[in-house]
Formats: structure tokens, sequence, C-alpha cells
């Protein structure tokens, strides 16, 4: 465990309680993709169940659990509790075009063909991609509520952290693992043009807007 | 050598 390693993990676990809090406080998830939220939620169930074949540390596990527990929690406020609120009409990326062509590559291009093998690098390379239709229905609407805006900042910043993490580990430890790396580095690229106007716009206290 | 990769990051 290394500085960025436990910062990123923090980014993330920020970030999915800015999220719920959104949803729980406003008893709405208006401006939040299910679609990014559903693919999420695969994402935590292929990549952690590892959590029955092996034990990492207590500190592993429980997040394991916590990101597992959370995004099913998630999908329960977004298509049963607050299901009314959901903005279908806005939510309209269409997922099999990343899972489809995810779950083809993560068995071609895989550290070993194996199921749990194929199914964590299926979630590294559906993770990397998840965050589209939600960016998409950004684009959409041309705007986000501030608090949608921090979340989508705190979620960006966990893969990119990841990143130092990785260069870190590479040189201290001499662990690598081109799958995670790469597909971490694509992530992260994906959120720059958000980043960009988090920074310019909510930074500054204004509202996260689209330029027309 | 080839074994099961434990992937100990999130």
């Amino acid at each position: 465990m290394n500085v960025f390693r436990l910062t990123g993990d923090i980014a993330h676990l920020l970030a999915i309680i800015l999220l719920l809090m959104k949803i729980w406080k406003t008893r709405s998830c208006a401006g939040v993709s299910g679609k990014s939220q559903m693919m999420f939620a695969l994402v935590f169930t292929t990549r952690y169940l590892d959590l029955i074949t092996n034990f990492i540390s207590l500190y592993n596990t429980t997040m394991k659990m916590i990101f597992i527990a959370s995004s099913y929690g998630t999908l329960y406020l977004m298509f049963l509790k607050f299901r009314a609120t959901y903005d279908s009409n806005h939510d309209t990326f269409r997922m099999e075009f990343l899972v489809v062509p995810v779950a083809g590559l993560s068995f071609l291009v895989n550290h070993d063909f194996s199921p749990l093998e194929i199914l964590w690098t299926f979630s590294i390379y559906l993770e990397s991609v998840a965050i589209l239709p939600q960016l998409f229905m950004i684009s959409k609407t041309g705007e986000a509520e501030t608090i949608t805006s921090h979340y989508l900042f705190a979620l960006g910043s966990y893969r990119a952290l990841y990143i130092l993490n990785w260069v870190y580990r590479f040189y201290f430890e001499g662990f690598f693992d081109l799958i995670a790396v790469v597909a971490g580095c694509v992530q992260t690229v994906l959120y720059c043009d958000f980043f960009y106007l988090y920074i310019t716009k909510v930074w500054k206290g204004k509202k996260l807007t689209l330029p027309a | 050598s080839p074994h099961i990769r434990r992937h100990d990051e999130l």
C-alpha cells in the first residue's frame, strides 16, 4: 500500500458516498445515468469474485464488500425507491456497444485464459468505459448538478491516482500489470474534458454547464 | 512461473 493507492481508494469511496448522499438527500436521481451505475455494479461483481477464492487483507475485503454493496444500493435507489425521478429520456447510450466489445476483448487479451481471470479482465476493461453513458447524458442535457460534478471529479481522480500508484509500484516493487495500466490510462483520458470544465467552472463557484 | 494471479488492488 502506498499513499497514491490509499488516496485513490478514498477518492473512490468518497465518490460513491457523494452519489448515494445526492440521491438520498434530494430524493432524486435526476441527472444520474442508470446505465453507468448498472455497469459499475457489473464491474464490481465480476472483479471481486476473488473474495471467495483468496484473502488479501482485511482492508481489501472490507473495501470490496463496501463497493459491491453500495453499487447495488445505488441501483436500488435509482430503479426502485426513486424510480419516478430517473431521467431515462436522457440516458440513451447503448450499453451493448460497450459490454459486447469489452467482453470480446477480455477473451482475447488477458493474463490467463481462466474464468476468474477473464471476468477480472472484463471488469477492468468495462470500468474504463463505464462512465461514458454518464458523460453522454451530461452532454445531452448540457449541464450537471454541482453535487453530481463533485461525484464525477472524485470518481475520475481515483483512477488518475492509481496511475501514480502504478508508477510508484513499478519503480519500488517491480510490479507492472499492463492490462490495468492501459485501461486505467484510457479511463483517465475519458475524464480529461470533464476535469477541465470542473476546474474552470465548479471551482469558481459556477454550475457545470457545457459551452453551446 | 504460471500461477493464479493475486490481484491485490481494488
